[in-house]
């Protein structure tokens, strides 16, 4: 007789409707938070003149549209389940896979323009950069939903319990290596290239704070301040998701987390943009770079 | 040359050829089907056929076989012929690509190790004053093979470290033992949502087999489960 000692993980039932209620609380939240910031913009962008050169409320506003539509196809897709035809499930598949693909994009975008901001600084000039940055965002994740679309990977997807009951169904994918390569290999891909990109900002702005002469107190905390929120920004919440075998804790802090990414991104956006500018620059290390980036752009 | 072209490639992981063949060759063969048969390459093998070579594999170890020991990178054996009126329970190691190995009393501790007590031997005392047992430990690898209702569960399933352990005594059926064999698993910590259990591969369940825990009990620890089982 052959012996084993087999593994399974698992999540309760109970675990399993708390985090769809989180998901669904947290996206609910975010998504009125992104319209507010996106109409946010709408109005400064009459208002302000500086609002139409700078590309960083630019592609602040896109990541919040990709984030609201992403929420928006959450709860299309959640709320209908398996319902409609074959082909209607296939369409819900690839437009949720669209939209999560074009927030992926548009947070590696967030880290490359903070790259440029913040470590590389000179020679940042590039032409037509804004409408380069939308095609990569808009247009590479449209491939890759193309791609993966006539590979036919979309379809009903079941998220099952300890007792093998199904908890959720949702139209998604069908084929677990498609999954892999185009979902999970996609984010930790952007993963790792904002969580390099934020290790160097981060060592920046320490090592830059420290070297300045005012050393105030609370100086750091506003260092830490200004991670967390980009750390945001860049979607590292989203490499929780690495995380989350290690127990249910993990997973409740990551759905809090990702689903609650559309609120950070407007405060971050109200703390950047609506104060006066002195007051900005005299408590934000981002925004003093910010400003820096304008003036190397003209 | 018509016939000649029709001829199909032999492909060992259907299991229709040497299915009783236990030579180094039949062996390392039939092992490559461990890493072979994958969900991509499910149409080249026949689980029910690969599954039942290691099965009897068993059975030709303790009645057939001339070797004491086997040690290979996917397997490593003990044969041993035990005096039926042993007095105290027997331990063997399990130590991974290790030969397993009678333990005396002091090693008892030994992190992978299986127990098997003294009344299960004395139950055979009367028909037999010796007995053959065979001690194997498999390595599965990643594939499907021996993988059972885990490939359906898509939820992460797995086999720990892919290492199945069997148990042989002589032909007989060993059952409804009135104390427990053991067989203790190290492993890493394990994350708090993670069911360990401790299961037997069943030939008769499903359409070729699958994993059952009924008879066995477990006893999760940090760093070792202890698996008990009321039979073999």
């Amino acid at each position: 007789t052959f012996f084993a000692l087999l593994l399974r993980p698992t999540l309760d039932e109970a675990t399993v409707k708390a985090l769809i209620h989180i998901s669904q609380a947290g996206c609910g939240t975010s998504m009125i938070f992104l319209a507010f910031t996106i109409v946010l913009y709408t109005v400064l962008r009459f208002s302000r003149q500086r609002f139409k050169s700078e590309d960083a409320p630019k592609i602040h506003v896109s990541l919040s549209i990709s984030l609201f539509l992403l929420n928006l196809a959450f709860f299309i897709n959640v709320g209908q389940r398996l319902k409609g035809s074959d082909a209607a499930c296939w369409a819900r598949g690839a437009i949720f896979h669209y939209f999560l693909l074009c927030a992926f994009t548009w947070m590696s975008l967030e880290a490359f323009h903070l790259y440029l901001l913040v470590i590389k600084v000179f020679n940042t000039y590039f032409s037509h950069y804004f409408l380069k940055l939308s095609l990569v965002g808009w247009v590479l994740p449209a491939l890759i939903v193309i791609g993966t679309g006539i590979a036919n990977s979309y379809g009903p997807y079941s998220i099952r319990d300890e007792k093998n009951v199904t908890t959720l169904e949702l139209c998604w994918f069908r084929e677990k290596i498609a999954l892999y390569v185009t979902v999970h290999g996609y984010c930790l891909i952007v993963f790792l290239f904002s969580a390099a990109v934020l290790s160097l900002v981060s060592w920046k702005i320490f090592t830059l704070s420290s070297a300045t002469a005012g050393k105030e107190k609370g100086q750091h905390w506003k260092g830490v301040l200004t991670l967390l929120g980009l750390s945001c920004l860049v979607g590292l919440p989203w490499g929780l998701a690495l995380l989350t075998s290690l127990g249910p804790f993990t997973a409740y802090v990551f759905a809090l987390f990702t689903s609650l990414q559309g609120v950070f991104i407007f405060c971050w956006f109200i703390i950047l943009y609506c104060p006066s500018q002195s007051t900005v620059t005299s408590s934000s290390g981002t925004a003093r770079v910010d400003h820096a980036h304008t003036v190397s752009q003209e | 040359d018509s016939t000649r072209r029709d001829e199909k490639p032999r492909n060992v992981c259907q299991g229709s050829a040497n299915m009783n063949s236990y030579e180094d060759f039949d062996l390392n063969r039939t092992a490559g089907c461990f890493s072979k048969c994958t969900h991509s390459q499910e149409e080249l093998c026949h689980l029910g056929n690969l599954q039942r070579y290691w099965l009897n594999f068993e059975t030709y170890l303790v009645e057939r076989s001339q070797m004491d020991t086997l040690n290979t990178s996917f397997l490593t054996a003990l044969v041993k012929s035990i005096n039926t009126s042993v007095s105290e329970d027997l331990y063997f190691s399990l130590t991974p690509s290790q030969v397993p190995k009678q333990m005396t009393k002091d090693e008892h501790q030994h992190p992978d190790r299986v127990r098997l007590p003294k009344s299960l031997f004395g139950s055979l005392k009367s028909s037999r004053p010796m007995v053959r047992l065979g001690i194997v430990v498999l390595d599965i690898g990643p594939g499907n093979v021996f993988k059972g209702s885990l490939l359906s569960r898509e939820d992460g399933s797995s086999v720990l470290n892919n290492r199945m352990v069997a148990l042989t005594l002589g032909h007989i059926k060993v059952t409804k033992l009135a104390e427990p064999l053991e067989i203790t698993f190290s492993h890493q910590y394990q994350p708090p949502n993670m069911n360990l259990s401790c299961e037997f591969w069943d030939a008769t369940k499903g359409p070729s087999g699958d994993w059952s825990s009924k008879g066995c009990s477990t006893e999760v620890g940090v760093r070792r489960t202890v698996c008990r089982c009321d039979h073999l």
